[in-house]
């Protein structure tokens, strides 16, 4: 009867990579804690890497989400400012140039990776990548 | 006697979304 019931589904989780005090190598293979991370690093590795740019990614809008504990947030993403929308966990940190992390739960964000993160805003700039070649 | 313990590094881009989709809504 164990085999005929299917695992309970796993809660959604954030990756381990966002808990503070992870180790992070930057493209000129430096290393540096997550919560140490400062926007220069993102363009210096940026402008190191054959293959990966910056864009920027302003929020224009942030709903909540039908599923529980998830937000819906819209951007607009790079010189074309094409607007895309994700669905992530209120706590889902993302990096605001200039600021730092940043998530629509901050509270939630520091109370589950001890991350120190403000709260994210409609116009809030953050970073996202493309690809260099990306036509 | 400290057994040497591995830690896990990630790459920078790990962190940051791809959010440029050719699916733009």
């Amino acid at each position: 009867s164990l085999l005929a019931t299917p695992p309970p589904p796993s809660a959604p989780s954030l990756p381990p990579y966002f808990t503070k005090g992870s180790i992070i190598q930057l493209a000129d293979g430096e290393l540096k804690r997550v919560e140490d991370l400062k926007t220069e690093d993102f363009i210096q590795s940026a402008e190191i890497s054959s293959e990966l740019k910056i864009d920027s990614s302003t929020v224009e809008r942030i709903d909540s989400s039908h599923t529980p504990h998830f937000a819906i947030i819209q951007f607009a993403v790079g010189e074309h400012r094409s607007q895309v929308s994700v669905e992530v966990l209120v706590e889902y940190p993302f990096f605001v140039f200039g600021q730092g992390w940043s998530s629509c739960c901050p509270d939630r964000t520091t109370q589950l990776l001890e991350l120190p993160c403000a709260k994210l805003s409609v116009g809030d700039v953050c970073i996202s990548l493309t690809l260099k070649n990306l036509k | 006697n400290v057994e040497p313990r591995s830690v896990p590094v990630f790459p920078w881009h790990s962190l940051v979304p791809f959010l440029e989709t050719s699916q733009s809504n």
